[in-house]
């Protein structure tokens, strides 16, 4: 099963 | 004091129909460089960068660093109301709470004028870093386009890989599956027709066709797409905006639960 990855769990804030 | 004057008014308009179903509201931020946003989708999915560049621009006055939130959906409204042909000139005040948008249509014998009020968003910059990609993909913005739409009549999402083969979309659904596959083609008459593929390492991932149909909104601002694929990251849909700069469209891929 796969589930949808999130921009924020590769790039964060600054 | 700003003052932007975009002589090809048209493109703004294509801007804003590219982003305004992604992104409902987005701080536009003003500097030297250019006119610049970058946003997030309200799932935190996908998320757009789009450049302008000053040079682009036939007039560009920024006297200091300016952030105007807007909505959208309201600018693109008002953009509507300006030909295509029409010059566009974006004014706003320091410490303003507004911004105007002015339209001159090429005869010069129509100037439209439209204040829209500034909304104050909280800035959720994020830090991109650059990154060696495995695959980098170009190919015309048009058959991208054209596969994301025709895949989702079968599925909710594709499997994007690229081997030496070329670059392969796949799908399933409830009536069966389905597989296109482009090959790298250079033996083109224009280079914006061509297929070009740089790959220093396979790579599949998955995504959702609903973004990515929803980034093909950005078709009419470039000829080609570049496609950008690594594993660890989010893939990139980048449309080349001539002259001016860029939209970039990042997607994060689904992942193994």
């Amino acid at each position: 099963d796969t589930k949808q990855g999130k921009i924020l769990s590769f790039f964060k804030k600054i | 004091m700003l003052e932007l004057r975009l002589v090809q008014g048209s493109l703004l308009k294509k801007v804003l129909e590219a982003m305004k179903d992604l992104v409902t509201d987005a701080n536009f931020d003003c500097s030297a460089t250019g006119f610049s946003l970058q946003a997030m989708d309200s799932s935190h999915v996908a998320l757009v960068a789009l450049l302008l560049r000053s040079e682009g621009f036939e007039h560009y006055r920024c006297d200091r660093n300016i952030t105007m939130g807007m909505n959208l959906n309201n600018v693109s409204k008002l953009l509507k109301c300006a030909g295509n042909d029409d010059i566009i000139t974006i004014k706003a005040d320091d410490g303003g709470d507004t911004v105007t948008f002015m339209f001159e249509n090429p005869k010069q014998d129509k100037i439209s004028d439209f204040e829209m009020k500034l909304m104050d968003l909280d800035s959720e910059h994020l830090g991109i870093p650059d990154a060696e990609y495995h695959a980098i993909v170009r190919m015309p913005s048009l058959e991208f386009s054209r596969i994301c739409k025709d895949l989702s009549s079968i599925g909710d999402t594709v499997v994007i890989s690229v081997t030496k083969e070329g670059i392969k979309f796949s799908t399933r659904g409830d009536i069966g599956n389905a597989n296109i596959v482009c090959r790298q083609n250079t033996t083109v008459d224009k280079p914006e027709e061509a297929t070009v593929i740089q790959m220093n390492e396979a790579v599949s991932l998955t995504f959702a066709l609903r973004y990515l149909n929803s980034f093909t909104k950005a078709t009419s601002l470039s000829e080609t797409v570049t496609i950008s694929l690594s594993s660890e990251l989010p893939l990139v849909a980048e449309y080349k905006i001539a002259d001016m700069g860029y939209i970039k469209f990042y997607l994060a891929p689904k992942i193994e639960d």
